[in-house]
């Protein structure tokens, strides 16, 4: 790998980004997926997080231009030339730019150049990197089609961004294993698409600050947020996860941010959407969906955009019934009952906890679907409820699920 | 088998301004010795090949054009 002369790198570890134009080539989402892709690549073996800004000056712009566009150095027509990026600085430093006259593409194939590949790899530059003469790396100068699917950045490259940031903070003691893979999903032709919101202010979550893990058999242990995630449950507190799998045995200890970099600590509530491979995370007053690693593009997206009511500023859980596709909120004493299918809340809704759930008078701060039960937590306990019947079954610790 | 001319300086041109671009090839374009702006290039071709494994001769041989007309990022190889 090698640097730019007198190695220049960013010196905050938040990193903003803009997306000025696109390319005709290409849908805007799939643009925009390929870029935050590409930047997840970098965050995922550094410190750096990066955030998408809709207005204004951000950190790295990248833009689509042919020819002469306004610097020394002109794009040149079809082939040649892709695509260049200027080392970290001020001004233009950090931007990037791509030949317009390329056939730019979301996939490998002959007739175009994969723009999550070529973003990556000028995303290196806007970083600090330079070229690697190592053939295979990301920062080799000529272009390589490589299959994008569940791409990982070489050694190369992770040795030369992390000698110039270093590696990821709070890494787990153990490595960490990947997701399991991702099943074939269901797609639901009701499914309507939700206008994207462009905001003014960076669309990061608000970090909070960081106490120390707590000990997985603490009898007063409680949980922001559980979730499913491809037959896995990940337990939420803070930047802190605890991931339990049919997979492995024991507890694996993670952080939000070896998961899901550009995520802040402090979910709300977060559920899975397993025939979509799709897992939704909520803080305050918006949503996030990622699948697996990936986060979703247009998103966050208002919690309005799912029909509360504008009195509604966060939720305290949600959990998805598989069977019926409903989604059921919770916000103080009141439940809502979402439809995915329709992508609309049910009549009727907001209920009261206690009016359909004998036994749960209290909020719920985090819930799960296990096996065609509820698991409703609130405090320290948890609460198995069936599913059909809305019937508690019987009460246990919140941490009951980690062998103590 | 003979080489065109014509194709020839056109090779020849590409490969310059392929080592401006990358390799800080900079010709002295008033310079009295042509040999002289010959061996800089040599030694610029030299440290192209050198960058791509590929044999190190300093001649812009087939292999090393088409080296350089692979579509490529327009950052230079070389701290410049």
């Amino acid at each position: 790998y090698s640097t730019f002369p007198q190695s220049p790198k960013w010196r905050k570890e938040d990193v903003t980004y803009r997306i000025l134009n696109y390319t005709p080539d290409m849908l805007q989402a799939d643009v925009d997926e390929a870029i935050a892709k590409a930047f997840q690549l970098w965050s995922s073996v550094t410190p750096l997080r990066f955030t998408r800004l809709y207005s204004g000056q951000a950190d790295i712009m990248i833009s689509f231009a042919a020819g002469f566009h306004g610097d020394f150095y002109s794009f040149d027509g079809p082939g040649g030339t892709l695509a260049h990026a200027y080392p970290p600085s001020s001004g233009i430093g950090g931007d990037a730019h791509f030949d317009e006259d390329e056939n730019w593409t979301k996939f490998t194939t002959y007739s175009g150049y994969n723009l999550f590949l070529v973003a990556a790899h000028e995303l290196g530059h806007s970083l600090g990197l330079g070229h690697s003469n190592v053939f295979g790396a990301l920062m080799y100068p000529i272009y390589m089609a490589t299959d994008t699917r569940d791409y990982r950045l070489p050694q190369d490259d992770i040795d030369g961004i992390q000698a110039l940031y270093g590696p990821p903070r709070e890494s787990p003691v153990l490595p960490t294993k990947a997701f399991p893979p991702q099943e074939p999903t269901e797609t639901t032709s009701a499914e309507a698409p939700t206008q994207m919101l462009p905001r003014e202010e960076p669309t990061a979550m608000t970090p909070s600050k960081t106490p120390a893990r707590p000990e997985d058999c603490d009898p007063h242990l409680t949980f922001d947020a559980i979730t499913t995630l491809r037959g896995e449950i990940l337990f939420f507190k803070g930047s802190y996860v605890w991931r339990r799998s049919p997979y492995f045995s024991g507890i694996e200890h993670d952080t939000i941010s070896s998961f899901w970099p550009s995520l802040a600590p402090g979910f709300d509530a977060a559920y899975e959407i397993d025939k979509k491979d799709r897992v939704l995370f909520f803080k305050d007053d918006q949503y996030w969906a990622v699948s697996g690693y990936n986060i979703e593009p247009g998103f966050p997206r208002p919690i309005q955009n799912l029909g509360f009511p504008t009195s509604v500023r966060k939720i305290d859980a949600a959990v998805h019934d598989q069977k019926t596709k409903k989604t059921y909120f919770f916000a103080g004493n009141k439940y809502w009952s979402f439809n995915e299918n329709t992508q609309s809340m049910e009549r009727g809704y907001p209920r009261k906890i206690a009016s359909d759930f004998q036994g749960i008078g209290h909020r719920v701060d985090a819930a799960l679907q296990n096996n065609g039960l509820f698991y409703f937590f609130h405090e320290s306990n948890q609460y198995e409820v069936d599913i059909k019947s809305k019937k508690l079954i019987r009460t246990m610790k919140s941490n009951s699920w980690f062998n103590c | 088998f003979p080489v065109v001319p014509e194709k020839e300086k056109e090779d020849m041109q590409f490969a310059k301004k392929y080592l401006e671009n990358f390799y800080d090839f900079k010709e002295e374009k008033n310079s009295l010795f042509k040999s002289k702006n010959l061996n800089h290039m040599a030694e610029k071709v030299r440290e192209m090949q050198s960058f791509f494994g590929l044999e190190v001769t300093g001649k812009l041989n087939r292999k090393t054009l088409d080296m350089m007309k692979q579509p490529r990022c327009g950052i230079p190889d070389i701290r410049a």
